[in-house]
């Protein structure tokens, strides 16, 4: 999951995060 | 893209940027793939409007691939790296446009990411007074890195230059930051003292340029703004998302 905290962006944080695999759908 | 080498005059870390710089017709090859996927726009949104916001955001996922490839920036936390990407997104995009108009060297006409050519004339006769203004803007700018003779290796220097703009207070690994603006404030001095030593403030002129650029970014972020006050942006806008993000 790509939930992010208030105010950070989440398509940003999940292009970013090493953990997360899938690429968001934008 | 011209091939660069090292040797005398070009800084490593210029040399370093050269190469992680993607292929621009691999660039508008992903784009173009992404925009024949069917959109999930809104019904009632002009489609070639809808077309151009996925189109930025696809540019600034480019930007964000680039980014991660980066020295330096690689090294970081995540929090480190979206404080820094949530300062300077509007101006890295403004940049890549400015930068894709000097290779373009048409100053009739702009060309987009996709490869495609849009007259100015129809800008000013289709895009509404907000865009239209922005793009004659940066063609200004467009006209004054040209005149400086900007060239690739300024150009990546540039870039990496604002990405690492933000003041190290707002970071939580300050000093990798503050190494590597001051690396490439020295590379690109460096450069331009050795490639053009006719024009010994070069240097200062396209910092000065940067300024600029921050200030079309703004400019582009309050089209933004006034397009999504205005409810005409497609659903789920990484742009939108970046604007509205708290800064750190």
């Amino acid at each position: 999951s790509c939930r992010a905290a208030a105010g950070r962006p989440a398509i940003l944080y999940a292009l970013l995060s090493p953990s997360l695999t899938a690429r968001p759908s934008v | 893209p011209e091939p660069f080498s090292g040797g005398p005059g070009m800084p490593e870390l210029i040399l370093q940027l050269l190469q992680l710089e993607p292929e621009e017709d691999q660039v508008r090859a992903r784009i173009l793939g992404c925009l024949q996927e069917p959109a999930k726009g809104r019904p009632d949104q002009p489609a070639l409007f809808g077309l151009l916001c996925r189109m930025a955001d696809q540019t600034f996922i480019s930007i964000v691939d680039w980014a991660r490839r980066c020295m330096v920036f690689k090294e970081l936390e995540v929090a480190d790296q979206m404080a820094l990407l949530q300062n300077c997104w509007s101006e890295l995009l403004v940049f890549d446009h400015v930068y894709r108009q000097i290779q373009h060297g048409k100053e009739g006409s702009i060309l987009l990411v996709t490869g495609q050519e849009v007259e100015l004339s129809t800008v000013a006769a289709q895009a509404g007074s907000m865009l239209h203004s922005l793009v004659l803007r940066a063609q200004e700018l467009v006209l004054q890195l040209h005149a400086l003779q900007l060239d690739r290796p300024e150009f990546v220097c540039l870039k990496f230059l604002i990405l690492f703009s933000l003041d190290v207070k707002f970071l939580n690994n300050h000093s990798l930051v503050k190494d590597a603006q001051e690396k490439a404030n020295t590379a690109l001095l460096d450069y331009t003292l050795c490639h053009y030593p006719h024009c010994g403030d070069k240097f200062q002129q396209l910092l000065l340029c940067l300024v600029e650029v921050r200030s079309l970014s703004m400019q582009a972020k309050e089209y933004l703004y006034h397009k999504h006050l205005s409810n005409e942006m497609p659903r789920n806008n990484l742009l939108i998302e970046m604007l509205q993000a708290k800064q750190t």
